[in-house]
């Protein structure tokens, strides 16, 4: 993309949450802003919580690396365009 | 569907239709492109009370106000954060789209009148499939997630849609949408991972298998939990034939409504030799196309443009004809100049009248719309994706096959009925084709069944509906592939096209609980913490061990998918049946259709069930004869079928075997 942002899906362990949460959206929104703020701010497009555990973000590379290492992250996975049939 | 109720064996009287109530107070979620709340498909008009359980919204926009959800569309939300973030360098789309859950497109409007629409007098498009438009499930409800936009659907969106119509209390959701070619890896697929999601809510999850047949390997939205629908025909057609100068008639179809042709012969030329083969707008050569009919080859750009196109260059009609990849597959399509389309056959006959007449005339002959026997139906659409199943062979896909040609449903006011911005014309009803329409016909017998069988899992659906489909045209002979003109089989069809009356009382169902997902995703390879990315809850993995699966084939699955790799190999598969029939003490016996050179044993052959013993569980042993098949209508694979019977019901599995 033009501003070297990608969006991706993120997978996260339910059971990591921390009880100083009140919510999941909160911890997601923590996991966030504790990212490199390089180039941008990290952005949060959706936080998940019942078909699936997780969030969508505005991610750029380095961010991306880190939450890849993070314990509570399961996956990163780039969000992906399908079609209707 | 004006047809395809009567077509799939509705009757007001008995069957699944009066044994659910029309579905009354189930609610299908349709994650598509919005809705057109407006349309009389979505009149509330005899409804109840929205049910007690609806914990969703109606969100309010612009051009989406609070009167536009009643008690048929009793939710209607949108999700573009992902679309909006995808095209934020491109803004020419997402800035004129409206934000709101208005389906500016067509496709959900139909794809939502489809599954649960409510019943309209006097439907068609310009008379063609004239009727009463009644959805499968006509006194459902309806939630609309809009997660489809100009610049197409994201996994971010999608996924917040599936997450809310959970939360919402969906019973179904209908999704015509999904990957092109072929399916992600389960575990990078969004659409399989939020499906597991909503399958552990106990919601029925329906998918299109796709359009990107007739290629093997090419269906999508495989995912055992997901129930997977490839499209096929119905006995209606839209008959427009064409005829050459030398007399000979080639059966076309169309839905041409302007002004017709002279009944009189005219020119006849070839695209190809004015200046585009594919008839692309602005390529063909005005002298050589004016005042004559144009044979414009099947690819490349829509269908209806390229009649744009002959249309622009001052030419009077268009033969459209189908090449090899699409074969003898005809989709009507109300093009904007007198047009038919033509099968591959006839396409190249007609190319070589032209290129072997002096003077070569034709002229098109418009019949309208034509139900009836022949040809026999159903049959498979060309574009319909296929199996094997390319994640995991040993699970069948797609599951079943319904109407999905030439589909009369709802439109929206916003575009014309081929979706072309030089389509001037508004209708209410259009006719389009796709596994997009085939899928929520089957939603909405899922939602018929979730009213009728409350107690039903998801998989026990899925089991009712596949277990019950038929594999044979209403002309007594197998169903034919429209790629080819030959039989279909089980990697192309499923199990056979749905039944529904027969699926209201399956007599036994292949019960399938999420533990046994999760032990198909540990028998396929998945491991702990990766898993997670489906089960949400780390207790669940211990299923990997309590209820273990010798091979992701011994999942409970309602079909057989061998895989072999040498001569004289063994596989054996273990299921469970429930009996769900009124007979407590039913007692059934097995048949069995072997596949060429495979031997098939049943043990036990017999099923006695009692009220103390309503669960029980036999073992399949498929040994290869001879390595490599070969004999049947593709090398290497070969179909059968095993059967059980009671001499009430037939609990039929479809067989699969590939070397």
């Amino acid at each position: 993309s033009s501003d070297g942002l990608e969006s991706y899906i993120v997978h996260v362990q339910r059971s990591h949450k921390p009880s100083l949460f009140s919510s999941h959206n909160n911890w997601h929104v923590s996991l966030l802003r504790s990212l490199p703020s390089s180039p941008q701010p990290a952005t949060l497009l959706y936080s998940y919580s019942r078909a699936v555990h997780g969030f969508s973000a505005r991610l750029s590379p380095i961010q991306t690396a880190a939450l890849r290492r993070h314990p509570s992250v399961i996956s990163v996975i780039p969000d992906q365009a399908r079609e209707i049939h | 569907t004006t047809h395809t109720p009567a077509f799939l064996g509705f009757s007001q009287n008995s069957g699944l239709w009066s044994n659910s109530n029309y579905g009354e107070d189930v609610i299908v979620g349709v994650l598509d492109t919005g809705i057109w709340p407006e349309h009389p498909s979505f009149s509330d008009s005899g409804l109840g009370p929205i049910p007690s359980t609806w914990k969703g919204e109606c969100e309010i926009g612009p051009d989406f106000p609070d009167s536009s959800c009643n008690r048929k569309l009793i939710g209607a939300r949108a999700f573009y954060r992902g679309y909006l973030t995808q095209r934020n360098g491109t803004k020419k789309h997402a800035a004129k789209e409206s934000r709101s859950p208005r389906d500016t497109e067509g496709h959900g409007t139909h794809t939502a009148s489809t599954a649960a629409g409510s019943v309209v007098a006097n439907a068609s498009l310009y008379q063609y499939a004239r009727g009463t438009a009644t959805g499968m499930a006509s006194k459902a409800r309806i939630a609309a997630y809009k997660i489809c936009w100009t610049g197409g659907c994201y996994d971010s969106d999608i996924l917040a849609a599936m997450d809310q119509a959970v939360a919402d209390g969906v019973h179904v959701i209908s999704l015509s949408v999904g990957a092109s070619g072929s399916a992600p890896e389960y575990h990078t697929d969004s659409i399989a991972i939020g499906a597991f999601g909503a399958t552990r809510h106990g919601i029925v999850v329906s998918c299109s298998a796709g359009n990107s047949g007739p290629n093997p390997e090419t269906a999508t939205n495989i995912a055992p939990w997901i129930l997977t629908v490839g499209a096929s025909t119905v006995d209606r057609e839209f008959s427009a034939n064409a005829i050459t100068g030398d007399g000979k008639v080639f059966t076309g179809t169309s839905l041409y409504a302007g002004e017709s042709l002279p009944d009189s012969q005219l020119s006849l030329v070839y695209s190809g030799d004015c200046g585009s083969r594919l008839c692309y707008p602005g390529k063909l050569n005005s002298s050589l196309v004016e005042g004559k009919i144009v044979l414009c080859d099947r690819g490349g750009n829509a269908r209806v443009e390229k009649g744009s196109a002959v249309k622009l260059a001052g030419g009077a009609g268009m033969i459209l004809a189908n090449t090899a990849e699409s074969g003898e597959e005809l989709t009507a399509d109300s093009h904007l100049v007198p047009a038919t389309m033509v099968g591959a056959k006839a396409g190249d006959q007609i190319r070589d009248y032209i290129k072997t007449s002096d003077s070569p005339t034709a002229k098109i002959s418009f019949l309208g719309t034509l139900i009836g026997p022949s040809p026999p139906s159903p049959r498979v659409a060309a574009f319909s994706s296929r199996g094997p199943n390319h994640l995991t062979p040993v699970i069948l896909k797609p599951d079943v096959i319904a109407p999905g040609v030439n589909i009369l449903a709802g439109w929206t006011g916003m575009v014309g009925p081929t979706d072309l911005d030089i389509d001037p014309r508004r209708v209410q009803f259009n006719i389009i084709s796709g596994t997009s329409m085939s899928c929520p016909h089957v939603s909405g017998l899922a939602a018929l069944l979730r009213k009728a069988h409350p107690d039903w899992s998801p998989a026990a659906i899925k089991s009712a509906l596949v277990t019950t489909a038929y594999d044979v045209e209403n002309s007594g002979e197998p169903i034919e592939d429209l790629a080819t003109g030959k039989s279909s089989n089980s990697f192309i069809h499923g199990a056979g096209h749905v039944d529904p009356n027969k699926a209201l009382n399956p007599g036994l169902v292949y019960d399938i609980e999420v533990k046994e997902y999760v032990a198909f995703l540990c028998a396929v390879g998945y491991e702990f913490p990766g898993i997670l990315v489906f089960l949400q809850d780390p207790t669940l993995y211990d299923a990997c061990e309590t209820s273990k699966l010798r091979t992701a084939g011994d999942l409970n699955y309602p079909s057989f998918s061998v895989v072999f790799a040498s001569t004289g190999e063994v596989v054996k598969y273990k299921r469970v049946v429930k009996n769900v029939g009124s007979n407590v003490d039913a007692v059934y016996e097995v048949g069995v259709k072997s596949p060429a050179n495979v031997e098939i044993d049943v043990s036990p052959s017999k099923l006695a069930f009692s009220k103390e013993k309503s669960v029980l569980e036999y073992e399949v042993t498929f040994k290869s004869v001879v390595l490599g098949g070969g004999v049947g209508s593709v090398p290497g694979h070969e179909f059968g079928s095993i059967e059980w019977t009671d001499g009430e019901h037939v609990v039929k599995s479809p067989v699969a075997v590939q070397w």
